[in-house]
């Protein structure tokens, strides 16, 4: 059971990720369907970037991010940013977007110029992601942690990261015994996609540059 | 690398509520 404060911050939490919202002139160039690798390529930076501006909203509402030294704002947001990202990805292309926009995202991605050994384990991750079957609070909570993460290059006072991230961790593990009350290994499960996320973090640079050079 | 500053840009941009989302 969560206490009055924990269902609290997992409603408060919940809600500021569902403000998260998927643009509406990015629905319409996705569904367009005549595109070069590069158009595709380029509408898959706008939407990139705008992934950034969403995350650092939904973080600013993480209880006590703002009140943590400015740097380390800055530190926190750039190293989980592309994990974010991806977290955000899963759930979209799993939950969120209807299946035809699915399809025409994944064509999109397919062929923008990007490299297969990038392809397949971002896909491969969306998959695993579905398979876990996540509720939304986990979602929004499992975003918060990577966020708040303390280990993350450049964070000067990791403490005060841990105190943010330490009560979100043990709700989460609350919400997934009572979620997934037949499956005792599913928070396990969920902090191993944390690990797996982690791999993107190189494999997203790797990416980039490679873009770059072609 | 040109990428990273690019983020940390937006970042900082959005931090201080610059961006409209």
């Amino acid at each position: 059971e969560l206490t009055r404060e924990q269902q609290n911050l997992v409603n408060y939490i919940l809600e500021a990720h569902l403000k998260q919202g998927f643009p509406a002139d990015m629905s319409n160039k996705l569904l367009r369907e005549q595109s070069s690798a590069e158009e595709n390529f380029l509408l898959l930076t706008e939407m990139a970037t705008t992934h950034v501006q969403v995350i650092v909203e939904f973080t600013k509402k993480l209880p006590g991010f703002q009140a943590l030294d400015h740097e380390d704002q800055i530190a926190l947001l750039k190293g989980s940013a592309v994990e974010a990202m991806f977290l955000r990805s899963a759930q979209i292309f799993n939950e969120k977007v209807p299946e035809d926009h699915t399809e025409q995202l994944e064509d999109k991605i397919r062929n923008s110029g990007i490299s297969q050994e990038y392809i397949t384990p971002m896909f491969n991750f969306y998959k695993s992601m579905g398979d876990l079957k996540m509720c939304r609070e986990e979602y929004a909570l499992l975003t918060a942690i990577t966020i708040l993460s303390p280990d993350r290059q450049y964070v000067r006072n990791r403490e005060s990261v841990e105190k943010l991230q330490e009560p979100l961790i043990e709700v989460l593990q609350k919400i997934c015994k009572r979620q997934h009350p037949g499956n005792p290994q599913h928070f396990a499960c969920l902090l191993g996609r944390l690990t797996e996320l982690r791999t993107f973090n190189h494999q997203h640079a790797e990416m980039l540059m490679s873009w770059k050079v072609n | 690398p040109a990428s990273n500053l690019g983020l940390e840009d937006i970042i900082r941009k959005a931090l201080m509520g610059n961006i409209e989302t």
